[in-house]
């Protein structure tokens, strides 16, 4: 769980950069499954 | 080094080690994962007209991203 | 040449299910895939006929969060983790505001991990 954590605090943030690169917001919801995802892969 | 630890919850043997080079490509990989992730979920949002991202996004690019790497 | 089939049964195949012109059946594509962190590395082939049937990874994926029958060759681990992220939104795709994954998993953060 902590490791899961750690991902997807920075998946946060790395989507954090995508969402002013583009100029649009990300749910939480959106960053969760992005972040589940990373870890799976 | 979390990457390191997630690897190492995956290997098989526990002896198995990882050069340092291989540890930052994964690194490097996974953070182009996730930007593509995001950026393709952005994609989807924008092309519904809508400025925020929401799971769905995530949902209907999922497939092909998964496939692409 | 036959695809495994008897003659009569190739017959059969060619007389009821061959699809010809006349079906009007457009070719069927999937879209080239796209990579938006790489933007000019590619640029999508114009040659896309437009009547193409452009196939869709996500237009049954309301059925995808669950494995199907398989036959001699099962699911792969890729396929499993698709379905179970799948899954995964399937639950929280009504959430509004907080969410659950973020709150199951906000007490392990340690930022000496990041």
């Amino acid at each position: 769980q902590r490791l899961k954590a750690a991902v997807h605090y920075t998946v946060g943030c790395l989507s954090q950069e995508v969402a002013e690169d583009k100029e649009i917001q990300f749910s939480k919801q959106s960053i969760a499954a992005i972040s589940e995802i990373t870890f799976r892969q | 080094e979390t990457v390191n630890k997630i690897l190492h919850l995956h290997f098989r043997d526990d002896k198995t080690k990882i050069s340092s080079d291989a540890l930052l490509l994964m690194a490097e990989m996974l953070k182009v994962f996730v930007r593509e992730a995001a950026a393709r979920g952005a994609r989807q949002a924008q092309a519904e007209d809508l400025d925020r991202v929401d799971i769905e996004h995530v949902e209907k690019v999922l497939p092909q991203l998964l496939l692409d790497f | 040449e036959n695809w495994c089939l008897t003659s009569e049964e190739f017959e059969e195949w060619s007389r009821i299910y061959k699809l010809k012109e006349s079906d009007g059946v457009k070719e069927p594509i999937l879209p080239q895939s796209h990579f938006e962190t790489l933007e000019n590395m590619e640029e999508i082939a114009a040659s896309q006929a437009e009547d193409a049937h452009k196939l869709s990874l996500s237009e049954w994926r309301l059925w995808q969060n669950r494995p199907f029958p398989t036959h001699l060759v099962d699911h792969s681990a890729r396929c499993f983790h698709f379905i179970d992220v799948m899954e995964m939104i399937e639950l929280m795709r009504h959430e509004e505001g907080d969410c659950s994954y973020e709150l199951e998993i906000q007490p392990y953060l340690n930022m000496n991990d990041i």
